[in-house]
C-alpha cells in the first residue's frame, strides 16, 4: 500500500498518442484498446480524456516508470507530459 | 469593441460586409476562460435560428444553465478533468465549475470576435462608443479551458476535440505555452486536425516582446497574430512641481486628487526591500508614502497590483514608470487610486527631478479619451517577435491587429483590474495583449468565411496577409514602439490587417493538409512524429526532395547559416522558393515587383507576369534569393508584390543570417 501510495504521489499527467492503424483486430472499439494498453502498465491509472478528433489517444496520470513502459508498448506513438499554457 | 471597427474600416464600409445568412452560419469557437452570458454583447436580437450544422451543447454547471445560451452564444462547454487531476478539485467558492467566466478574459476575447452591437458602451466613460465584435452576425461557442491555476494541455486538447465535433468554423485561442516541436505541442497538434476539417485557427503570438525569438503558436497551419495600437489614447499627465508636464495614460475614475501639488516619492526610497522600486506586496513603508504620490517602476508584478500596494500603504496616487523593457509603450489601466503610466524617458526625468529636488511634488491631470492619435498603428512593445525559433524558414507572426487598450465585454464576477480587492463591477473593460489582437483576426476570418464559404483556412489567412498594410497613409513605414524606429516583418509579419481589402484579395496562396504533411517531411520528421501530428500514417517519399521553402506560404523567410557559407567574404548562397497563386477574382494580368533593403540580397522572380483567365486557375512562380555572406544575427527585409492594377497581393520577405 505504501509503495502504491508513493507511486501515485509521483504521478504526472501524460497525453498518449496511439496509432489507430495498429489496433489489434481482437478489439471491437478503440477505447477498449486504449484501456487495455493502459491496464498493461498500471492497475490503478484511469483515463482522464479519450480523444477522437484532435488526436487518437487519451490522457492519464502515470509514474515516470509507467510512462516509459507504456511508450514501449506496440501501437503507442508517444507519451507526452502535460504542458501548462497561459493566457496572453 | 469600440473604435476598432472604425479603425479597421468596417464602420465606413458596412455595405461591403456581408450580412447574409452565410455570415450568421459561421461559428467561432473561443477556447478561453468561458463566457459571461449576461453580457449585452451576447444579445441575440435579430439573429436567426442556430445553424443546422451546429452539433454543440450548452453545458450546465455552477450558475450556468442551458438557458444561459441563446442564438448568439450558441455553445458553452467546460473542461476541467486535466486541471483537477493535477491540482485537485476546483474550489467552487473561488471559480465556477461551469462555462461561466469568472475572470473576464474569455468574455473579452469572445465579444471582440463576434459580439453583438451595444450602444454607448464604455469603461467609466472612457472609450465610449458603439461596441461590436468583428463579425456581429457570427455565433459564439465558448470552451472554458483556463482556470485560476492555468490552462492544461489535456483540457485544451479535449476542447479542440469537442469543438471539431461540434462544427465550429473558426477557432480562437488567446493562449500559449513554451516553444516546442509541433509533435509535442498539443495546440499545434489539435490545430492540425481542425485545419483538416476546414477550421481556421487563430492564435495569439504571445506577449514576450520585444525580444527576438519570443513567439508562441508558430505552426504554419495556425494564423499567428501580433498586436498593434489603435489611434486612441487615454492621456493623464504627471505635472511636477517645476512646471514640467509628462505624458502618461490612465483609465482611473474615482475620487479626485486635491487640486494642488502633492509630495512625490520614489518607491525605492520608501522601502527597505532591495526591489522596493517595483511596489511589490508588502514592500512599501506606510510612514514614508502616506498622503504622497509614489513613483513605481513597471515590471515583475501586475501593474494594477502596484496601485493597490500604494493605496494599501496610504499613498494618495501613483506614477508608474516604464523601464527599458517597455520603452515608451503606454498601457492604460483602471487603477484603484489616481495613477498614470509614463514612458521610460518621462519616468527617468521624473526620477531625476525627485533626486535633485528637496521637496518634490506632483499632481495627475486626467484628460479622458483622445482619438485620432498618429502614428497608428504602431507595433506594441509586448508583442512577441520573430524569427521563428522552431522553423526559421516560416515567417511569423503572420500579421498584427489591434491589441492595445481594447474595450470589450467583461465578467460580472470581477472588477476591471482583476484584483480580488477591486469591488467595482463593469460591463466592459479595457485591456491589452496579443490575446486581444487574436480574436480581432478570428472575427475577421469569420467575416471572410461568411463572404466566401468555399475558401479554405489557408485561403482566408492568405487574403488577410496579402492585403495587410505596412505603411501609413502618408507613405511612411509602420513603426515599432519598442524602438521608435520602423518595424520589420519579424515584428509585424505581413503587416496590419485590412479586412475590407481582404474581402477581395485577387489571388490567394492556398494550402491543403497534404501540403503540410510534405512540410513535415521537409523537417525530417519521423513516421511516428508525423503520425502523432496527422493521426495517420504518411510515408515521406524517399525519392522526392522535400523543401520547407516550397510550402505555399504567403510570406518568405530565408535563414542563412553563416557557418555553411564559410567565413570568406566572397561566399553567397542561392535559395529558391516556389509558390502557387490561385485566382479568386475576375481575369487579370499580374506583374511582380520586388523591394529589398540590402545589397547583400538579390531577388529574382520567374516568370515576372502571371495571367489568369478564370476563377480558381492556378499559376506557379519561383523566387531566387542570392544571398551574400553577412555576420550572424544580421537581418534584411523586403517585399514581393503581384499586381494587376486593381489588386496588390503582397508578401513580406525576411532574410536572416544565423
Amino acid at each position: 500500500a505504501a509503495a502504491e501510495a508513493k507511486q501515485k504521489s509521483e504521478r504526472a499527467t501524460y497525453i498518449v498518442h496511439m496509432d489507430k492503424s495498429e489496433m489489434p483486430t481482437s478489439f471491437e472499439h478503440h477505447t477498449h484498446w486504449y484501456d487495455s494498453s493502459l491496464k498493461s502498465v498500471s492497475d490503478s491509472a484511469r483515463i482522464i480524456y479519450t480523444y477522437n478528433n484532435a488526436i487518437h489517444g487519451f490522457s492519464t496520470r502515470l509514474s515516470p516508470q509507467e510512462a516509459d513502459s507504456l511508450a514501449a508498448q506496440p501501437g503507442i506513438l508517444s507519451v507526452l507530459p502535460e504542458l501548462r499554457y497561459e493566457l496572453h | 469593441t469600440t473604435r476598432t471597427p472604425e479603425f479597421l474600416g468596417l464602420g465606413q464600409n458596412a455595405d461591403l460586409i456581408p450580412e447574409s445568412d452565410s455570415a450568421s452560419d459561421v461559428v467561432i469557437g473561443v477556447l478561453d476562460t468561458g463566457a459571461w452570458p449576461e453580457s449585452k454583447s451576447f444579445d441575440d436580437s435579430g439573429l436567426g435560428p442556430v445553424p443546422d450544422s451546429w452539433k454543440g451543447a450548452c453545458e450546465t454547471g455552477t450558475n450556468f444553465t442551458s438557458s444561459s445560451c441563446n442564438k448568439k452564444l450558441i455553445g458553452a462547454r467546460y473542461f476541467y478533468n486535466g486541471y483537477e487531476a493535477t491540482l485537485g478539485p476546483i474550489d467552487t467558492s473561488k471559480e465556477s465549475k461551469s462555462p461561466r467566466d469568472d475572470d473576464g478574459h474569455g468574455t473579452h476575447t469572445s465579444t471582440t470576435a463576434a459580439g453583438s452591437v451595444v450602444e454607448r458602451a464604455s469603461l467609466f466613460d472612457y472609450a465610449e462608443g458603439n461596441a461590436r465584435g468583428m463579425a456581429t452576425r457570427a455565433r459564439v461557442a465558448a470552451y472554458k479551458v483556463c482556470w485560476i491555476g492555468g490552462c492544461f494541455s489535456t483540457d485544451i486538447l479535449a476542447a479542440i476535440d469537442k469543438a471539431i465535433e461540434d462544427g465550429v468554423n473558426v477557432m480562437s485561442m488567446s493562449l500559449g505555452g513554451g516553444t516546442s516541436d509541433f509533435y509535442r505541442d498539443s495546440v499545434a497538434i489539435g490545430a492540425f486536425a481542425a485545419m483538416e476539417k476546414g477550421i481556421l485557427i487563430s492564435c495569439s503570438a504571445g506577449n514576450a516582446g520585444p525580444s527576438s525569438y519570443s513567439l508562441s503558436n508558430v505552426a504554419p497551419w495556425i494564423t499567428t497574430v501580433g498586436a498593434g495600437t489603435l489611434d486612441r489614447d487615454f492621456p493623464a499627465y504627471a505635472s511636477i512641481g517645476n512646471g514640467q508636464n509628462y505624458s502618461g495614460v490612465s483609465l482611473y475614475r474615482g475620487s479626485e486628487l486635491p487640486g494642488k501639488l502633492l509630495p512625490l516619492i520614489y518607491a525605492a526610497n520608501a522601502s527597505n526591500s532591495t526591489n522596493g522600486n517595483l511596489c511589490m506586496m508588502g514592500t512599501l513603508t506606510p510612514d514614508k508614502v502616506r498622503g504622497k504620490i509614489v513613483l513605481c517602476d513597471r515590471g515583475v508584478n501586475p501593474r494594477v497590483q502596484k496601485g493597490a500596494v500604494v493605496k494599501a500603504a496610504g499613498g494618495a496616487g501613483m506614477v508608474l514608470s516604464n523601464t527599458a523593457a517597455n520603452g515608451e509603450e503606454l498601457v492604460a489601466d483602471a487603477h484603484l487610486l489616481p495613477a498614470t503610466s509614463v514612458g521610460q524617458n518621462s519616468g527617468d526625468a521624473i526620477k531625476k527631478y525627485i533626486s535633485t529636488e528637496s521637496d518634490p511634488t506632483v499632481t495627475i491631470l486626467f484628460e479622458g479619451t483622445k482619438v485620432g492619435v498618429k502614428p497608428s498603428p504602431v507595433v506594441a512593445a509586448f508583442s512577441s517577435r520573430g524569427p521563428n525559433s522552431i522553423t526559421p524558414n516560416i515567417l511569423k507572426p503572420d500579421l498584427i491587429a489591434p491589441g492595445v487598450n481594447i474595450l470589450a465585454g467583461w465578467s460580472g464576477a470581477v472588477g476591471p483590474t482583476g484584483l480580488a480587492t477591486d469591488p467595482r463591477r463593469v460591463e466592459f473593460n479595457i485591456i491589452s495583449g496579443t490575446s486581444m489582437s487574436c480574436p480581432h483576426v478570428s472575427g475577421l476570418a469569420a467575416l471572410l468565411k461568411g463572404a466566401h464559404p468555399d475558401w479554405s483556412p489557408a485561403a482566408i489567412r492568405s487574403a488577410l496577409m496579402t492585403t495587410a498594410y505596412v505603411q501609413y497613409k502618408d507613405g511612411q513605414n509602420l513603426l515599432d514602439i519598442a524602438t521608435g524606429k520602423e518595424s520589420t516583418p519579424f515584428d509585424h509579419g505581413a503587416g496590419h490587417v485590412d479586412p475590407v481589402k481582404a474581402l477581395n484579395p485577387g489571388l490567394v496562396y492556398d494550402l491543403t493538409a497534404d501540403d503540410y504533411l510534405s512540410f513535415l517531411c521537409a523537417l525530417n520528421y519521423t513516421a511516428q512524429q508525423i503520425n502523432s501530428v496527422a493521426r495517420r500514417k504518411f510515408d515521406c517519399d524517399a525519392s522526392k526532395k522535400y523543401s520547407v521553402n516550397d510550402l505555399n506560404y504567403p510570406s518568405f523567410a530565408v535563414n542563412i547559416e553563416t557557418s555553411r557559407i564559410g567565413s570568406g567574404s566572397g561566399g553567397f548562397t542561392v535559395v529558391k522558393h516556389t509558390r502557387t497563386l490561385t485566382n479568386v477574382a475576375a481575369k487579370g494580368d499580374y506583374m511582380v515587383s520586388i523591394t529589398t533593403m540590402s545589397p547583400a540580397v538579390k531577388i529574382s522572380v520567374e516568370p515576372q507576369m502571371l495571367s489568369f483567365s478564370e476563377v480558381n486557375e492556378k499559376k506557379s512562380y519561383t523566387v531566387t534569393f542570392t544571398v551574400s555572406s553577412m555576420p550572424s544575427d544580421e537581418n534584411s527585409f523586403g517585399r514581393l508584390e503581384w499586381s494587376d492594377g486593381k489588386h496588390i497581393v503582397a508578401s513580406p520577405i525576411a532574410i536572416s543570417w544565423s
